[in-house]
């Protein structure tokens, strides 16, 4: 069905992202982790939906046109995931 | 004659320099209260 097809263009365009951060944030090797970290804490509604498609084809065209904004490219990306998430931080009871 | 600019001007995107700094404070309160 749609869902799965964008689940396997979702997965195909996050790893052509991560590929993309892998080069360029060398200096930094705890950014990646840090977005594979959010990606899996993401629903996987939303991993299988049209606008996670639609973020990452826009962040990849745009980080790869413009590699100086790559991070506010990421920040974009964690952003959304995080909206997203499974899991949020619930405080600790006093 | 043609002048020689200088490709690298986004080199330093203040925009970018902000995105990196927020997203490397949240990581580094991540792993702090991890």
């Amino acid at each position: 069905g749609s869902k799965k097809c964008y689940q396997l263009e979702n997965e195909k365009l996050f790893e052509e992202f991560v590929d993309l951060c892998k080069k360029q944030t060398g200096e930094h090797p705890e950014v990646v982790p840090f977005l594979c970290n959010k990606r899996q804490r993401a629903r996987p509604t939303f991993l299988a939906s049209a606008e996670l498609r639609n973020v990452l084809s826009r962040v990849l065209s745009r980080a790869q046109a413009r590699p100086t904004k790559l991070y506010v490219y990421i920040n974009e990306l964690c952003t959304l995931l995080k909206a997203h998430s499974t899991k949020r931080k619930v405080p600790l009871t006093p | 004659d043609p002048v020689n600019v200088d490709d690298d001007e986004d080199e330093d995107d203040p925009e970018n320099r902000i995105a990196k700094k927020m997203l490397l404070e949240e990581i580094q309160a991540n792993i702090t209260t991890d």
